[in-house]
């Protein structure tokens, strides 16, 4: 069973999961050309 | 027989729970490692594409910080002075430098659409971009496939390449739309 | 304590300032010129007076940016792209600041200074870190500390000969801030963690280009953070949606680890297989499929494979934990050099289970660190005796010694849970070909064939089976052990009960009998 210790964790870790990091939030900030993910077409060159 | 959870018994009960409830023994039997995004056959190291623990895929190369002299570097006071992009203004190798190298991304879609515009077809089987070859006479044209000599761009040499194409209209991708921003 | 009076406003205005001056550069992002004209600014306001002094302001500037974090964040009209941009241009102006500072502090050839200074920031942003993750609770944003870290971190490592002479001491500043913040000291901050430690920046720095491998104990060091955190989650066969997040991003970062750095789990697993929780089969699985790259596996369903003519046998894997000093208490260690060397005492024996059962983890009934220890020190041991001997580890020569008294006493005397966690540390062996691999892939044999009561046969195969039910990968040494086990008649496996006792296991058995024939 988990011990209480890990009761609270798991909340911390819970609420850290509805905030997770972005992609952009690793990357030096693009001014001119931002990353802009979207869903292009899958025959689109993906790689 | 070993009658706790130490013994083959203990690993049955597992076995039986992955076919009503999957969640509950994803730990014992595992998941399939090739889906989680990794090359993992790839003859070059994962690392410097990793696009972090929870992408399920690599990082496209636009998302790869390189080292530039901070000179290089744009920000917000001087972004507004400086011209927007305008596609139509570009000539075609850099719609075509955009579009293959921004993958996922709206400027590959923004590149796409200025490329039909200058009457570039995307082939979506052949994954290439053909045009028709000025002044070229059509070998045959119904109402459903065209046959003759066309442009396509060879992204290898980066240059177009003079082709006999059989075209099926159906294979060629609409306008391309962009969506939202 | 309580800050100098106006040390707060000026160091308000002073941060201000110096993000308006680094956003408005008209060249671009360099900010050198800028940064000689503030640290003027500084000099004048007295913050560079003291050590002290430095400290609070780093502290009050790391809260300040923090506080306009959380302010931006319960901004409404500020959302995805518009709030980061927002927030970043704070963070990355403060880090700018702090990476400016460690490049320029002291003199060029001084590295001290710059070290010295990092490892305060760092410091100072861990404790506002931690005392934010106290204070908040479940209100805590990750956000704007992996920001500073990361970039940081970034800055710190771009290719620069002041930055590449203090490299190794930047990721060692790094990996004591990311020991002090790991999982189990703020839960909430798990992912931008494992984020930071799994940074491709990082994991380069880290494990490909620092010389002699100096940071693979650090890095595997995180990596037992990271185990030790998850054990508790993963050891509940039902896993929350946070802990599968946090799992899978666990086994994407194993995977890169095993495809570019197979050495480093090879060299470490060691100390991975001592926290992962049992039930984490396919995890252990990738980790103990790792092989050096220059080694070619023979294919384990080669039929009439030879493993005791195989050249690597004769070798042992490079061992690089002191896993003999984990054989405590010292009394524990005497008794049992003894036993080895006299068969003697021979209470050492009965004595053994007790001495297992001791374990400073609630809710866990056996030493797990102390079982893999004990055996791994008797194998070790074995191997190095018949070697003595000028014998080299087979069936025979393992037999009737005072090692294999002690295996066999443990197959013996443990009860179901002990004697799982005791073959458990047996099969964490089975790994590439080594000549640690061929040892206990032949005493687990050797247990399976001369063993006394049925249990312990079907402990051996359940132990087996269920590393090999589970997705790939599956280490080498796991598959030729089950393939003798099964094929090999003298162990006459296909008359056992437990073989036959339901439709899916026999499937089970038969399927991977056919993929051995």
């Amino acid at each position: 069973p988990l011990q209480k210790e890990h009761q609270s964790q798991f909340q911390m870790m819970e609420s850290a999961f509805y905030h997770m990091p972005q992609p952009s939030d690793s990357e030096r900030l693009r001014t001119y050309l931002p990353r802009n993910q979207c869903s292009t077409p899958v025959y689109y060159i993906q790689q | 027989m070993v009658n706790d959870q130490f013994g083959i018994v203990g690993l049955l009960t597992f076995i039986r729970a992955a076919e009503t409830d999957p969640n509950l023994v994803s730990l014992a039997l595992g998941q399939d490692l090739t889906a989680l995004g990794l090359n993992l056959n790839s003859p070059d190291n994962l690392y410097p594409t990793f696009g972090g623990p929870w992408a399920d895929q690599p990082c496209r190369p636009q998302d790869l910080d390189f080292h530039v002299p901070p000179e290089y570097l744009i920000n917000t006071a001087i972004r507004d002075k400086l011209a927007c992009v305008k596609l139509n203004r570009y000539k075609e190798d850099l719609l075509f430098f955009m579009f293959y190298n921004n993958v996922g991304d709206v400027l590959q879609i923004a590149a796409a659409s200025e490329l039909y515009s200058r009457e570039w077809r995307y082939h979506m089987e052949e994954k290439v971009w053909i045009t028709q070859v000025p002044g070229m006479v059509l070998m045959e044209k119904t109402s459903t496939y065209e046959r003759g000599m066309y442009y396509f761009f060879d992204v290898q040499n980066w240059r177009k390449v003079a082709k006999e194409f059989y075209l099926d209209y159906s294979k060629l991708e609409g306008r391309p739309i962009i969506q939202g921003s | 304590y309580e800050d100098p009076p106006g040390l707060v406003e000026k160091t308000d205005f002073l941060i201000r300032d110096w993000i308006s001056v680094y956003n408005s550069q008209p060249t671009g992002r360099d900010s050198t010129k800028a940064f000689s004209l503030f640290v003027h600014q500084m000099n004048c306001q007295g913050i560079l007076k003291t050590d002290d002094l430095i400290t609070r302001f780093f502290r009050l500037s790391t809260q300040l940016c923090v506080e306009s974090v959380y302010r931006n964040m319960s901004d409404q009209n500020l959302t995805g792209n518009h709030l980061r941009v927002k927030c970043f241009n704070t963070l990355d102006a403060f880090v700018r600041l702090v990476a400016l500072l460690v490049k320029h502090s002291g003199d060029s050839t001084n590295s001290t200074t710059k070290i010295h200074l990092l490892n305060k920031v760092l410091g100072i942003v861990a404790g506002c870190l931690l005392q934010d993750h106290e204070q908040r609770g479940t209100e805590f944003q990750q956000f704007p500390y992996h920001r500073i870290f990361i970039m940081l971190f970034l800055e710190l490592n771009v290719p620069e000969p002041v930055l590449e002479t203090i490299n190794m001491h930047v990721l060692t500043a790094y990996c004591h801030t990311l020991h002090i913040l790991r999982p189990s000291k703020a839960a909430g901050f798990c992912y931008a963690w494992l984020e930071l430690v799994s940074h491709r920046v990082f994991m380069g720095r880290m494990l490909a280009s620092t010389p002699q491998q100096k940071g693979w104990a650090m890095y595997a060091q995180l990596l037992i953070d990271l185990f030790k955190y998850l054990a508790p989650f993963l050891r509940n066969a039902e896993l929350a949606k946070p802990v599968t997040m946090l799992y899978k991003g666990t086994l994407r970062v194993l995977l890169v680890l095993l495809h570019d750095f197979p050495e480093f789990l090879c060299d470490y697993h060691y100390g991975f297989c001592d926290v992962i929780p049992p039930n984490c089969i396919q995890m252990r699985n990738l980790i103990l499929s790792a092989f050096p790259r220059n080694m070619r596996l023979p294919d384990p369903f080669t039929p009439n494979l030879k493993v005791d003519i195989l050249q690597e046998i004769a070798f042992g894997p490079r061992v690089l934990n002191n896993f003999s000093s984990m054989i405590t208490p010292i009394t524990f260690k005497k008794d049992l050099d003894s036993y080895l060397k006299l068969r003697a005492p021979v209470t050492f024996l009965s004595e053994l289970r007790s001495n297992l059962q001791v374990s400073n983890e609630p809710g866990m009934r056996y030493n797990i660190p102390l079982m893999n220890a004990l055996v791994l020190y008797v194998g070790t041991q074995a191997i190095g005796f018949i070697r003595g001997k000028t014998l080299t580890p087979n069936m025979q020569t393992i037999a009737h010694s005072s090692h294999m008294d002690i295996f066999q006493n443990l197959a013996v005397d443990l009860d179901t849970e002990g004697r799982y966690l005791f073959l458990n540390s047996i099969a964490n062996q089975l790994r590439y070909p080594n000549s640690h691999t061929h040892y206990f892939s032949c005493t687990l044999l050797y247990l399976f064939a001369e063993a006394n009561t049925e249990a312990i046969q079907e402990q051996i195969t359940r132990v087996l089976l269920e590393r090999l039910i589970v997705n790939r990968p599956h280490p080498w040494g796991l598959l030729i052990t089950f393939i003798e086990l099964i094929k090999n008649p003298n162990y006459k496996f296909w008359n056992h009960e437990f073989v036959h006792c339901a439709s899916e296991i026999e499937k089970l058995f038969e399927s991977v009998a056919r993929s051995c024939f």
